[in-house]
């Protein structure tokens, strides 16, 4: 564990409690992409599955489950109980589009032919595309709730921050995932426009 | 190449 990664991890869970508050609180979940929230789901049941076959520690096994339970959670708030509330009009994004080449690429590109590599291969390429229909979505609505942009800033940072990291453990302890470093540079320059926009005038409200 | 199969980032 290394400052970068943790500070990606802290900025990650960040993003999901925004998100959960923001939906709570205003019992809406306008200007939220439902299918980016699936994309999630996805990601992460498929990626921590590891979750019953090894153990790497306490913190890791409780992050997962966070993550796990807080994306579940998410999905629970925005198709069933505020689902009056989702915007269907806006979240058009084929996510059919993003789930089938990444499903194509990680058979064809990773590290082990093995269902549970070849899951979290998948995991990371999905991940990599999985905020688009959201950003899609703020594009067309061309605004986003204040909260919803500091939920973006914080759920882009934490992939830039384990860029950081990934340097870091390059020159500090010779590891290195090709595979998590190119799908994680594609993750962080998805958004860029929006840090753009967030930084130069914070793009609620427009 | 580094040590595959376990992944230990989140």
């Amino acid at each position: 564990m290394n400052v970068f990664r943790l500070l990606g991890d802290i900025s990650h869970l960040l993003a999901i409690i925004i998100l959960l508050l923001k939906i709570w609180k205003t019992r809406s979940c306008a200007g939220i992409s439902g299918r980016s929230q699936v994309l999630f789901a996805v990601v992460y049941t498929a990626r921590y599955l590891d979750l019953f076959t090894s153990y790497i520690s306490a913190y890791n096994s409780i992050m997962k489950l966070v993550f796990l339970a807080a994306s579940y959670g998410t999905i629970y708030l925005m198709f069933i109980k505020f689902k009056a509330s989702y915007d269907h009009n806006h979240d058009t994004f084929r996510i059919e589009f993003l789930i089938l080449p990444c499903v194509l690429l990680s058979l064809l590109i990773n590290h082990e032919f093995s269902p549970l590599e070849i899951l979290w291969t998948f995991s990371i390429y999905l991940e990599s595309v999985a905020i688009l229909p959201q950003l899609f979505m703020v594009s067309k609505t061309g605004e986003a709730e204040s909260i919803t942009s500091h939920y973006l800033f914080a759920l882009g940072s934490y992939r830039a921050l384990y860029i950081l990291n990934w340097i870091y453990r390059y020159y500090a302890e010779s590891h290195y995932d090709v595979i998590a470093i190119v799908a994680g540079i594609v993750q962080t320059v998805l958004y860029c426009d929006f840090f753009y926009l967030y930084i130069t005038k914070g793009i609620y409200g427009q | 190449d580094p040590d595959q199969g376990l992944h230990d980032e989140l």
